[in-house]
């Protein structure tokens, strides 16, 4: 087994239920009595024991999807199930997220949904201070690995016993109490860390991202996704770059035609996340990186015309869609496919942002931001005014250009953050 | 097994990175991967796995990987130990 390497300082937990998915076969009273009955597997294991709250729980327990400002973005159905937060003094410490548009059942075949009892002890466990496990009979292996069958009979594998015991001590158990299930002996995990030997190898056909004039700009998982010509940038949650040097799109993106030069707009809906990518009269729609089959498909599906779009977001204030072409926006409702009434209207009902923008990304922070050339306007929350100070460089705010004038020619890279050494944060 | 595509291995690395058996990229160096790190993360995801330890992104590890699983990484805190080596 692995431990995280904190643990609660306190062997009584609080536990609630926060929220509860939107549309699941289980009722609310059935997720309350899994997760109870998860909880006690950990309990009937070790010194530690768990207590209803009705609010201000060590252990806050939710349903989430997508992006829900925690780090770990959910991706619709499949791929990521949950994940739980390791003990400690923040507030979110022991908190635990389930994806909300995963089908959980109650010891139902796999072919039905995800067991959603096999899912939470794996996750209390990490609310607890257990890391993964390499070990073939654990719990805390982190790939899903089926319904674990009856709750009520469920016993943790030794490992997982070993493992809390280390953390909250032996449970006291009386000579009539069985003893734990598959006593299989496994070594320790050992990590092995791979060697890092950095390079800096820069293809020469790739676009400027210092001269931003983006295609396309979206939020995915809470990662803001810069496309321009056949490639893309990504800025995680916590505003760092993952590289300075683009990726391909054709090498992520699996399924759009390989003739294809760009992409109009991006965005990731909000009933199912899967994310649609616009190219002229062309959608494509994506699960994950991979395109659905039957696309493309023609704009007049969401009743645009075939002009093709310039921007597409989701307006976090009302979680409603918006398309925007030339000096015209719409608005559109993902939950009944229809366009919204009194629509298109001007652009300039937003106030201070010219016509044909680039793109227009919601981002974690709440706010909205409208990109145009090299040139970005932020809309503080629900404000249909842009803020004071705006536009600013997007090139110096987004995209890690340490410049002092925008028209710095690329030959200077040294002036952009580009310099050819590879030079340590610290130093 | 045929070889991965360039998409299997950007994919591959992306996965890598996520559940720490890469480092998390540095937006102020840019770094990429050697081939050497490359494989050496592939094998120790495949131990971890219970796969055979081939360093290659082989079909029984690319779909692994594909497997629904639980976001946190499996490695915790590969960044921070990789900076303090490179103190050293």
């Amino acid at each position: 087994y692995s431990l995280s390497g904190t643990v609660w300082s306190k062997n009584l937990l609080t536990w609630r239920v926060n929220s509860f998915p939107h549309a699941s076969p289980l009722t609310h009273q059935e997720i309350h009595d899994l997760m109870l009955k998860a909880l006690n597997v950990w309990s009937k294991s070790s010194e530690i024991s768990f207590q209803e709250a009705s609010a201000d729980a060590d252990i806050l327990i939710d349903f989430s999807r997508s992006h829900h400002e925690d780090g770990y973005p959910f991706d619709g159905i499949g791929g990521t199930l949950a994940h739980a937060f390791f003990p400690g003094e923040h507030p979110i410490s022991g908190d635990t997220h389930f994806d909300d548009d995963e089908i959980w059942t109650k010891s139902l075949p796999e072919s039905y949904g995800t067991d959603l009892f096999a899912v939470a002890v794996h996750e209390f466990g990490h609310a607890l201070g257990l890391a993964h496990s390499s070990a073939e009979e654990s719990i805390m292996r982190p790939y899903y690995q089926g319904p674990v069958g009856n709750p009520d009979q469920y016993k943790l594998p030794q490992d997982d016993v070993s493992a809390i015991e280390q953390l909250y001590g032996r449970r006291k158990r009386n000579p009539d109490q069985e003893k734990p299930a598959l006593p299989v002996p496994t070594q320790p995990n050992i990590p092995y860390y791979p060697p890092q030997r950095p390079t800096y190898n820069r293809p020469r056909d790739q676009p400027d991202r210092c001269k931003a004039h983006f295609d396309a700009i979206a939020n995915i998982r809470g990662e803001v996704f810069f496309f321009k010509k056949r490639y893309f940038w990504r800025l995680q949650p916590s505003r760092n770059l993952v590289s300075l040097n683009p990726a391909q799109i054709h090498q992520f993106w699996e399924g759009l035609p390989k003739d294809l030069d760009r992409v109009d707009a991006v965005y990731e809906r909000t009933n199912d996340s899967k994310i649609v990518f616009f190219r002229g009269n062309n959608y494509w729609v994506f699960k994950d990186t991979k395109a659905e089959p039957g696309y493309p498909r023609s704009l007049s599906d969401f009743g645009l015309p075939p002009a093709g779009i310039d921007a597409a977001f989701v307006w976090r204030h009302n979680g409603k869609t918006y398309f925007f072409q030339g000096s015209r926006f719409w608005r559109f409702d993902e939950h009944t496919s229809r366009m919204d009434l009194g629509y298109p209207k001007e652009v300039n009902m937003w106030q201070g942002v010219p016509q044909d923008v680039d793109d227009i990304v919601s981002w974690n922070d709440g706010n909205t931001y409208f990109f145009k050339g090299t040139k970005y306007w932020k809309f503080t929350g629900g404000k249909v005014e842009a803020d004071i100070g705006f536009p600013r460089s997007v090139a110096r705010d987004w995209m890690y250009c340490d410049m002092t004038t925008e028209d710095l020619p690329t030959q200077w890279p040294k002036f952009r953050g580009e310099s050819d050494c590879i030079c340590a944060r610290e130093s | 097994w045929s070889r991965p595509d360039a998409m299997e291995i950007s994919k591959g690395v992306d996965w890598l990175t996520r559940y720490g058996y890469l480092p998390a990229p540095d937006p102020l160096t840019a770094q990429q991967q050697t081939l050497e790190g490359l494989i050496a993360a592939i094998k120790s995801m495949q131990r971890f796995a219970g796969l055979k330890e081939t360093g290659t992104l082989d079909e029984d590890t690319i779909k692994m990987m594909q497997r629904p699983r639980c976001s946190l990484p499996d490695i915790i805190g590969t960044s921070e130990i990789m900076r303090r080596r490179r103190k050293r």
